[in-house]
């Protein structure tokens, strides 16, 4: 069994984010920082005391994101990046949400990409009416080998079958344009 | 340094009790 000394999350510790939507105020209002972790027990601990995602009501989301990386496009350390998207379909949120969600989680604070682990900014989760969403953010949309390497150990982790193809959008095409609109810069 | 840590070795620690 695991030993009983803490087993460090370095070299990050992460932020939890919560979005709640609420139309009366402004978007940044509705963003709380939960905690942050750095330790393998203190992810477990938090995990064990938030909703599971499937549970969250449509319009919320979470993030996880390296301390010092706000979950937004406007963080320096995200402008310039883009995201590996999983977009869901309305009924997946009862029988895969959840699963994806954690095994996103894991990949993150495992640091599973390698040494392209550093280009990870974060992920973020959107529970939406119209289909769930989930997003791996990373720093520097033009650097092709770190992106692909990330996306394929991602979405083999995810257990996506070799005929599902996952986009990913630089941040700075998604802004301009609607979400279904935003072109692919890479796909695996 | 750098941790890696694999997906069984983190979930092996889900379910442990807190101990202090």
């Amino acid at each position: 069994p695991p030993g009983h000394s803490p087993h460090s999350l370095t070299p990050s510790r992460w932020a939890l984010w919560f979005f709640k939507n609420d139309r009366s105020r402004a978007w940044q209002d509705n963003l709380h920082l939960v905690t942050k972790v750095d330790t393998v027990e203190d992810f477990w601990a938090m995990y064990g005391h938030i909703q599971l995602a499937s549970k969250l009501s449509s319009g919320c989301d979470y993030a996880l994101f390296k301390d010092g990386i706000e979950p937004m496009w406007e963080d320096s350390k995200n402008k310039r990046g883009g995201r590996w998207l999983i977009s869901l379909a309305k009924q997946q949120r009862h029988s895969e949400l959840d699963r994806l969600w954690l095994e996103t989680l894991l990949c993150l604070i495992g640091e599973s990409f390698a040494e392209h682990s550093r280009e990870v900014c974060g992920a973020v989760l959107n529970v939406r009416t119209k289909g769930d969403k989930i997003a791996v953010w990373t720093r520097e949309a033009e650097n092709q080998a770190g992106v692909l390497h990330i996306g394929r150990i991602y979405k083999e982790r995810l257990g996506l079958s070799t005929k599902t193809i996952i986009g990913y959008q630089a941040h700075a095409d998604t802004a301009t344009k609607s979400n279904s609109l935003a072109k692919n810069k890479f796909v695996v | 340094g750098k941790k890696q840590y694999d997906r069984e070795f983190l979930l092996d620690f889900q379910f442990m009790p807190a101990c202090i």
